[in-house]
Order: C-alpha cells, then sequence, then structure tokens
C-alpha cells in the first residue's frame, strides 16, 4: 500500500481534485 | 445480456467519459481542420517557438520550476537542455492531471469500486499508460500533436529533432495513432475501449481475477453491440478494435525504457511522484 500511496489515494477520494 | 442493458452502459460510460475528458476526440479533430471558433492553436515547431509557445503550458506544479538555473552566460546548449527539460515537466503535470482523470474514470465503471483494492490499484497501475497512449491518438495527425488542451500543435519533426532519448519518446506513438485513426472511431466507441483496457485480468500481481473478467467480458459485449450500431459499414471493427491492445502493450513497455534511460542520463531530471508509483516495477 505504501509504493502506491497516490493512486490509493486517488481511488479512494470521491471527487477528483487531489493535490498533485 | 440483455440488449438494452448494453446500450444503457454504453451511455453510461459515454457521459462519464465526456464528464472526465475535457479534450474530446470530436473537439480535437474541429481544432485539427481548422473547424472551430477559436482560436487556431500556437504551433511549436523550433526551439525559438518552444520559448514563445511556453506560457501557454501550465508548467508551475512541480518544484523543478523553482530551481532555474540563471540563464546569465549559459551557452546556447545549456539553454536549449533547459528548455528541453522545462518542457519534460510540464508535460509530467499534465500526465499527473490525466492519471487523476483516467482514475474518475476507472471508478464510474460500473462494479470498479467493489472490487479489491489493491486490484484496483493494480488495474490503474498497468492499464492508465495504455490509456493514455491511446488518448493522445485524436489528438495526433501525421504531422504532429495538440497538447495543453489543444491550445498547441506541436510538430512530429520538432519532436524528432529533440536531443536523445527524448526524441525516442513521441515517434511510435505517431505511428501507432496515424493507423489507429484509421478505424475512426468517435468519443463514444473510445469511452468502451478505455474501459476494456482497464478491466484486463491479465495484470501481473491481481488478487481476484475472475470478478474483473466478468466485468471486462461485459463492456465487451457492449463495445461489439455499440460497434456494429454505430458503424454499420465498417466490417470486422470490433475485431480490429481489439487487435490494436497488442500494439499498445509494445507502446508501453518502450515507453517504460525511454523514462529508464531519461533516468539514468538525465541528473536533473526528477519524476513526478505519481509517475514514479506507476512506473516502479511496471514491467
Amino acid at each position: 500500500k505504501e509504493k502506491h500511496k497516490i493512486l490509493h489515494r486517488l481511488l479512494q477520494n470521491s471527487t477528483s481534485p487531489v493535490d498533485l | 445480456p440483455e440488449a438494452a442493458d448494453l446500450r444503457s452502459l454504453a451511455k453510461h460510460l459515454y457521459e462519464s467519459y465526456l464528464k472526465n475528458f475535457p479534450l474530446t476526440k470530436a473537439k480535437a479533430r474541429a481544432i485539427l481542420s481548422g473547424k472551430t471558433n477559436d482560436n487556431a492553436p500556437f504551433v511549436i515547431h523550433d526551439m525559438k517557438s518552444l520559448l514563445e509557445g511556453e506560457q501557454f503550458i501550465n508548467c508551475c506544479h512541480l518544484p523543478h520550476q523553482g530551481q532555474q538555473r540563471e540563464s546569465t552566460g549559459a551557452t546556447l546548449t545549456e539553454l536549449q537542455r533547459e528548455v528541453e527539460l522545462r518542457f519534460f515537466h510540464s508535460c509530467q503535470s499534465r500526465s499527473a492531471e490525466a492519471v487523476s482523470e483516467v482514475t474518475e474514470f476507472a471508478k464510474s465503471i460500473p462494479g470498479f469500486s467493489i472490487l479489491d483494492l489493491n486490484d484496483q490499484v493494480t488495474l490503474l497501475k498497468y492499464g492508465v499508460i495504455e490509456v493514455l497512449s491511446i488518448m493522445m491518438a485524436p489528438l495526433m495527425n501525421k504531422d504532429g500533436t495538440l497538447i495543453s488542451y489543444g491550445q498547441i500543435f506541436m510538430t512530429r519533426e520538432f519532436l524528432k529533432s529533440l536531443r536523445k532519448p527524448f526524441s525516442d519518446m513521441m515517434e511510435p506513438k505517431f505511428e501507432f495513432s496515424v493507423k489507429f485513426n484509421m478505424l475512426e472511431l468517435d468519443d463514444s466507441d473510445m469511452a468502451l475501449f478505455l474501459a476494456v483496457i482497464i478491466l484486463s485480468g491479465d495484470r501481473p500481481g491481481l488478487l481476484n481475477v475472475k470478478p474483473i473478467e466478468e466485468l471486462q467480458e461485459n463492456v465487451l459485449h457492449s463495445l461489439e453491440l455499440h460497434l456494429k450500431t454505430n458503424h454499420p459499414d465498417s466490417l470486422h471493427l470490433f475485431a480490429k478494435v481489439l487487435q490494436k491492445m497488442t500494439d499498445l502493450r509494445q507502446l508501453v513497455t518502450h515507453h517504460v525504457q525511454v523514462i529508464q534511460l531519461l533516468k539514468e542520463s538525465e541528473v536533473d531530471l526528477c519524476l513526478h511522484p505519481l509517475l514514479q508509483e506507476i512506473m516502479r516495477d511496471l514491467y
């Protein structure tokens, strides 16, 4: 999970605005 | 499955595609053929026009921007290297945004969000570069590609003229795109095809393949029916579209190799964290 934490975050957030 | 259900799935995915992807094929083709009321795109064909066009490109997301060296006293080659790297970084920012758009699209595929979360990550990790590569095709013609949401047209010759390995990055995508565009898929076809790619049950490390294959099977039925209705005169289009998935994997393998070369040869290169995550241990 640590290896892909941004992908996890993108998948679990309900909307797209994620601090990229 | 009932034809009505398959049509409804096609409609749903098309709507999600329109919602999540800002530059559709319809709009891109209108820009490329000059059939739009908006201004014609700014053309980048050499280093000078790249510098002039830079203001159009969103390149403010990476910390590297704050680390630009003083230009005074730098040789022309040094300046050129800086411009190339800056351009590469702005491409990375846009790619990271695009990954986020693809993620939202994936989440809208019925059943995707109830898959094992680790499998969702794996499907995205392996699928997203294929999806982004296929989405470049509508932006391209044999002479160049639209970038920056269609505001800029960058020529194929200019991309080929960059120093290695930057120069090797786009040419295979042009070769693929010119052939892919001959299938004349529209945005509604693309939406279904992207979902088929994302739902590939043969990605390395998947924990529970069966539900993924069942979802893909349903989307494949929907794509087959949709292509028959949408392109009644195009023989074997469904089979031709599916064949492109093999070419796509080769395209991604090549892309990953070029990124590896870049990481080894460019000391100044800093890869975006999200793209690093995707590239790590990929093939």
